[in-house]
Parts: structure tokens; C-alpha cells; sequence
């Protein structure tokens, strides 16, 4: 188990470092192993945005709350990819540069997990293959509105 | 293994027979405020076996069924079954396409069936395991969660074998 | 003391109704006095969203709580409005129909209150007298970019 | 009364002399995640007096004060004034304009200044108590705090006398 345990954790926390780098443009972040007072292990996450400290996560902005979360979960299914994957409007902090490097990176792990996002944002729908738009009746009853194939362009 | 297809009737907000067929890549679900987008990721986790309502902001298993609206009637039953890809033989079962189906009742009880057979949880769960729970559906304004966590809380992501 | 709280009370209540009906295009919503086993009085928030039934708050979807806040806050300052008030991305959850609804109300009550907000939203934007950009530098210092100031138009 | 202005020096990213001229209506602030937008809003709360590190994402008193980066060195002292508008009298002082200033060091002292003369922490909230604190800043994230309180709980928000 701490075998395991190890060679996963060597290789999400080098996943981690450079998604952090990539979805930050720039920064460092690290996963360090730490023993709490019984002797059980845990992970712990430092994150320094580009031209910041080193500093704890209490202090970092909504968004980059947000997108260090997301270089994390990027990192993990780089290391372990799930078959699929469902983020519920993941992007929904941050700002426009950073949805564009979130889809960018969502693109590049899609050949291997397959990705379902609910989102607001129109950069991250433009980067989908598939569109659902859903819709709420006068009846309180969701509907599914419209699908885009692929091949059709949006309306 | 992948996601082929996801169908809903009676669970949350979609009443009627709904089917979504998912490609390969990436698909984006969108909609108004309160269309019922969250809806078809709890509907998701609850087909892998959810057991936790209040992570599916309900408290019991009668919070997921369609409770009427001014114009309808109540249902008295959800189900949702999932259907998965398994050309690859990634999940421990001899078929090359596995549908979960969960099925709840207003009297409080679920019952799950695995390509029509009626199994149980346990059976399900360990059919899932090797989806990576912990990931697998990011539940809204929860993306930062891990940020919170205490470190110890945190081992559960990097044990989930490859 | 009490008279002072039901005076309020009846009067944000109305408001309420109003504001909430007016934000969501319909629907109902309700403020309700409750004592609870001391004795002690609460507000109770019944919200309605239209083509729904009467739900518990928890069933609300992400926009749909941020809306109905919004709702009761600007009741709030319908009733007694503050001199001013800072709104940090409130408009965070909302759809675009949403965030244009919030927009108008806020011009409404932009006469007796004034607001700051926080947001990355092109329609709240465009709701504003004044805009200050921010930005960080590669030092980790916070400025100030430009001031648009209301005759101009926005870059 | 209104907000006039908002002058910010080493409070937290602000680390250079900053100034914010407001006018009537609505100012929008706008920025890239992480470029201190929340800490404006937070230095408005802190100058008001606010006394839980907590709510504006710290532990002490030192979290307040720029912390220094590659390029530059940490501050000893935070500083933020916000000027009122008091033509009106409503605010129970007798000056047309109101400045309220706080100054914090790196030693956890808390100095809090009207118009320039010092004076204690209750002076400052005797003035403010009639700005309407529980719904004059709303942070990010928190718009719908208020309906995750318990009924009690929300009280607050009425007993305010206009
Ligand atoms: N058991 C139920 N029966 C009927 N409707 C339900 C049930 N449970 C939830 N709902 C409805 O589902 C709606 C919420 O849907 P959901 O949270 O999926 O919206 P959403 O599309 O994610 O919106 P947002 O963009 O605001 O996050 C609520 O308005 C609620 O009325
Ligand atoms: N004491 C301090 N000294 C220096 N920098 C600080 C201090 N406290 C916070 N910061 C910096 O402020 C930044 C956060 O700023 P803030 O939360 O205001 O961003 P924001 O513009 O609101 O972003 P978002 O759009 O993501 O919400 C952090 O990156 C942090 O480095
Ligand atoms: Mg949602
Ligand atoms: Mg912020």
C-alpha cells in the first residue's frame, strides 16, 4: 500500500508542478508528503502564482483557488486516467484568459478521459465536441432543447 | 471503458424519459439558471451507487424523485441508468457494454440492477471501483474543495490505483 | 424593540415578493416570522422560482440561491438603504438573463445606495458609471490600470 | 452620506500609495483572477473596523500587511482611509467629510484615526453602526450565506433601524 502509494504520488506531484505552471503561465507549485502527529500521511499543496510568494491557500484570489484546484485534478487523471470525467462549472471563477488555458488543457487530456461540463462560459462551449442545451417547462420539468452534432456549426 | 449513455425518468426535475448519448471528447450541457444541468451530475453519482443525499442536496431517497410541479403530478419512482463501454474489459465483468440502473421508490427503497439483473449495492460499487470515485463528478462550487481539506484527508485521491 | 423588527419586517417582506418576482420574471417567494422552541424569533425564506413548487432552499440550484438572495439583499436596501455597498462577484452563478435582471435593479436602486462591484461580467460592465481596472504586477503589487470615466466609451 | 474615497497603502497587495475616487451610482471593478479586486472590498470591511481575521482570509493582523515578493520587499505597516460624504448629517459627527483610517503593524498594534485625530475602535464603530454592516460589503462567494443561516440567525438583518 505505501508502495503504491508512493510511486502515484511521485508522479502527481511532477503532473501537478507543470499543470500548475501551464494553467498559471508561470509559478511553482509543489505536493509535499507530511506525518500529522500519529504518523499518518497527507498531502500538502503549495501554490505560488507568477511574481507572488510562496504562501498558504487561505490567501490566494477565488479564481486562483479555482485553478489550482484544476491542476491538481488535471494532474491526478494524467498520472490515473478515468474513463470519464463530469466538472460542474468548474470555470466559473475565473476570468477569460484562464477559461481558455482550462479548455486547452481539458482538449489535451480528452483522448484519454472522456469529458462532460456544464458551464456558462462561451469559451469553454467552444472547445466542446458535443452540445446539450437544457431547458426548464412551465410544468417545472427539464427538457433536453437541442443537440449539436459535431459536424453542425452553432446556430 | 467510457460513458456511451445516460437516461433519466422521475429522478430530480426530468419527469419524463430523457436520454443523452455522450461521444467520445468533450460535452458541454448548458441552460439557463435552474434548467436542471446539476441534476444530471447527481444523477450520475447517484447511478454509481451514492449513498450520501445531502451531497446530492437532498436528506432522503424522496428528494430525488419528481415531486410534482403546479401542472404535474408527483412520480413514485426515480431511475437512472448509466451505460458504460467495456470493449476494453477495464471493468471486471464479461461484457463489452455494462448498464447500472438505480431505481428509487418513495417508500425509501433502492433497488440496482447490472444489464437488467438485479444485484446489490455492494455489487455495483465494486463494478465502480475502479472508475476513481473521488474524481469522477466535480459537484458545482465544490472544484476547490481539495484546497480545504486537511492533508490527511487528501491520501484518498493518490490511492486510487491505476 | 419588537415593534421596530415588525415594522421592518413586514416592510422588507413586501419587498421582497416584489423584487424576487421581478428578478426570476415570476415565481413567488415569502419572508415568514418564526419562534423556535426558546421562544426566540427567526425569518423564515420561502422562494418559488416560476413553474415550480414550494421547495426547501436546499433543492435551489447554484443560480437560483445567488438570485434569491440578491433578491431579499435588495429588498433590504429598498427599505432601509445603506449609504453604499461593495458587491463581490455576486453575479458569479448567474446566466446571462439573470445577471441583465440584477443589472437593471441595481440601476434602479443606484439613486439612494451607491455600489461597488466586483465582477467579470461584460452585462454588469456595462451597467456602470465608473470602471477601474486592476492589475499584478510581476512584483506582486496590486494597481490601479485606468479609470473610464462616464462620458468616455469603454476601449 | 456617501463613499468618497479610498486610499489603500500596504494593505495587503496594495503595497504602493493607492487611491480610489468614487462618484455617485455604480463603479465596477474589474481585473485577472489574483489581481486584488476581493482586497479592495476587504479593505473597506477592515477600515470599518472589522475585527475578524477570518472573514478577510487571515489569521492576524500581520496577514493584512504586504508580505514583501521576489521583487520587493514585505512593509512594516498597513494603511487604508475611506473618506465619507457626511453633507447630509447622517453620520453623528460634525463635519461635512468623514475620514476613517486604520493603521496596522507587524507588532499586532491596530491604530484607528477620524479626520485625522486618534481614536478608539468604539469611536469608529459608534460611527459606522448606521452604514448597515451586515449587508454593506458582500464577499466573494457569500451572497447566499444568508440563506444557509438558521432562522434566528437572520435577525440581524432587520433589526437594523433605517
Ligand atoms: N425532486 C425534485 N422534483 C422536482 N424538481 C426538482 C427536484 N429536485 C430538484 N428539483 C428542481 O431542480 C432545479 C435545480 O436544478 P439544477 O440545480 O440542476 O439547476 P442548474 O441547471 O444546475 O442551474 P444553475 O445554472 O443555477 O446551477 C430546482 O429548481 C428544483 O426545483
Ligand atoms: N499580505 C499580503 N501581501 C501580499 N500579497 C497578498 C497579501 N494578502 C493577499 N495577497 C495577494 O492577493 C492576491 C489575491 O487577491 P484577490 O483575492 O483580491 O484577487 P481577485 O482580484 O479578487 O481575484 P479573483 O478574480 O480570482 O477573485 C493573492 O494572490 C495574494 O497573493
Ligand atoms: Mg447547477
Ligand atoms: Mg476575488
Amino acid at each position: 500500500m505505501a508502495e503504491e502509494f508512493n510511486r502515484t504520488f511521485g508522479e502527481v506531484a511532477a503532473a501537478f508542478e507543470a499543470t500548475f505552471t501551464t494553467l498559471f503561465g508561470g509559478g511553482k507549485a509543489k505536493l509535499l508528503q507530511v506525518q500529522d502527529d500519529d504518523g499518518a500521511t497527507g498531502v500538502d499543496i503549495l501554490a505560488q502564482p507568477p511574481g507572488k510568494r510562496l504562501q498558504s491557500l487561505a490567501l490566494l484570489s477565488g479564481g486562483e483557488r479555482a485553478l489550482t484546484a484544476v491542476a491538481l485534478l488535471f494532474a491526478i487523471l494524467k498520472v490515473n486516467p478515468s474513463p470519464f470525467c463530469i466538472l460542474d462549472e468548474v470555470d466559473a471563477a475565473l476570468d477569460e484568459a484562464n477559461v481558455v488555458r482550462v479548455r486547452d488543457e481539458l482538449k489535451a487530456l480528452a483522448d484519454r478521459t472522456q469529458f462532460v461540463v456544464v458551464t456558462h462560459n462561451r469559451a469553454t462551449i467552444e472547445g466542446a465536441d458535443t452540445l446539450y442545451g437544457i431547458t426548464m417547462g412551465d410544468d417545472g420539468v427539464s427538457r433536453v432543447l437541442s443537440l449539436r452534432l459535431p459536424a453542425e456549426a452553432p446556430a | 471503458t467510457r460513458l456511451k449513455r445516460l437516461e433519466l425518468h422521475g429522478f430530480k426535475s426530468f419527469a419524463t424519459p430523457t436520454t443523452f448519448v455522450f461521444d467520445p471528447g468533450i460535452t458541454a450541457i448548458i441552460g439557463p439558471n435552474g434548467s436542471g444541468k446539476s441534476n444530471i451530475a447527481e444523477a450520475v453519482r447517484w447511478a454509481l451507487g451514492e449513498q450520501s443525499y445531502a451531497s446530492l442536496r437532498g436528506r432522503r431517497t424522496e428528494d430525488v424523485i419528481f415531486a410534482g410541479s403546479a401542472a404535474r403530478a408527483p412520480l413514485g419512482m426515480a431511475e437512472v441508468s448509466l451505460t458504460l463501454d467495456n470493449e476494453s474489459g477495464d471493468l471486471p465483468l464479461p461484457f463489452s457494454e455494462i448498464t447500472i440502473t438505480r431505481r428509487a421508490y418513495r417508500s425509501g427503497e433502492n433497488q440496482y440492477f447490472i444489464n437488467g439483473a438485479r444485484v446489490r449495492l455492494k455489487d455495483v460499487l465494486q463494478v465502480t471501483a475502479s472508475l476513481g470515485q473521488a474524481y469522477t463528478v466535480i459537484g458545482q462550487g465544490l472544484v476547490d474543495a481539495v484546497l480545504s481539506q486537511r492533508p490527511e484527508e487528501r491520501r484518498g485521491l493518490f490511492e486510487h490505483a491505476a
